[in-house]
């Protein structure tokens, strides 16, 4: 465990609570991509299987686990429900499917081991590096986001982007070396790197978030 | 290689 390592994970979690934030004092989830909550479901199921055989190995990993998978339960289940008016089918419309089809493709070629919680490990890692794009295309439809929703991105943006370092300080100190989470990790970054810059030259400068 | 299969991180 480094400092990246947990200063990743505390962004992850403000991320979260960033959202739930919005919604409750926005009384609204508009400029949230539903699909995108729903892949990063699937994502933290697939992922955090091994809560079940691992829970005593880290308790600070299984309960980040639980935190995750019950809060973004827990938005989905807010977005569908209490605050289901602002929902705009309309303009979350990125092909979800071929995400899902793609990291199950990536999944089957790349894993660690043919088991199924390797198999399904990788496919969680890799479609979580575009699991962003619903929201990041959304985003790009309507041109614009409420401020506290880029702060929501930022932080959701900074987590992966925080493994990097972990990665590389644990490649050279400890000689660790995971290739499938850094590579999507690394594309997962990448992905964010227009929204970082508009987030930086416009948001910090307390100007609206607004697409050129 | 082993060792890549502890999942130690989220």
């Amino acid at each position: 465990m480094n400092l990246f390592r947990i200063l990743g994970d505390l962004s992850h979690l403000v991320s979260i609570f960033i959202l739930l934030q919005k919604m409750r004092s926005t009384r609204s989830c508009a400029g949230i991509s539903l699909r995108t909550q729903i892949l990063y479901l699937m994502v933290y199921c697939t992922r955090y299987l091994d809560i079940f055989w691992t829970f005593n190995a880290s308790l600070y990993n299984s309960s980040m686990k639980l935190v995750f998978i019950l809060s973004t339960a827990y938005t989905i289940y807010l977005m569908r429900t209490v605050y289901k008016t602002a929902l705009d089918p309309q303009i979350d419309t990125f092909a979800t499917y071929y995400l899902v089809g793609g990291a199950g493709l990536l999944a089957v070629l790349f894993p660690y081991k043919y088991t199924v919680y390797e198999v399904l490990w990788s496919f969680s890692i890799w479609l979580e590096s575009v699991a962003i794009l619903p929201q990041l295309f959304m985003l790009q439809r309507t041109g614009e986001a409420e401020t506290i929703t880029t702060h929501y991105l930022f932080a959701l943006g900074a987590y992966r982007a925080l493994y990097i370092p972990n990665w590389l300080y644990r490649w050279f100190l400890e000689g660790h070396f995971d290739p499938i989470a850094t590579v999507a990790g690394i594309i997962q970054t990448l992905l964010y790197s227009d929204f970082f810059y508009i987030y930086y030259t416009k948001v910090l400068k307390g100007k609206k978030f607004e697409l050129p | 290689y082993e060792e890549v299969l502890v999942k130690d991180e989220l």
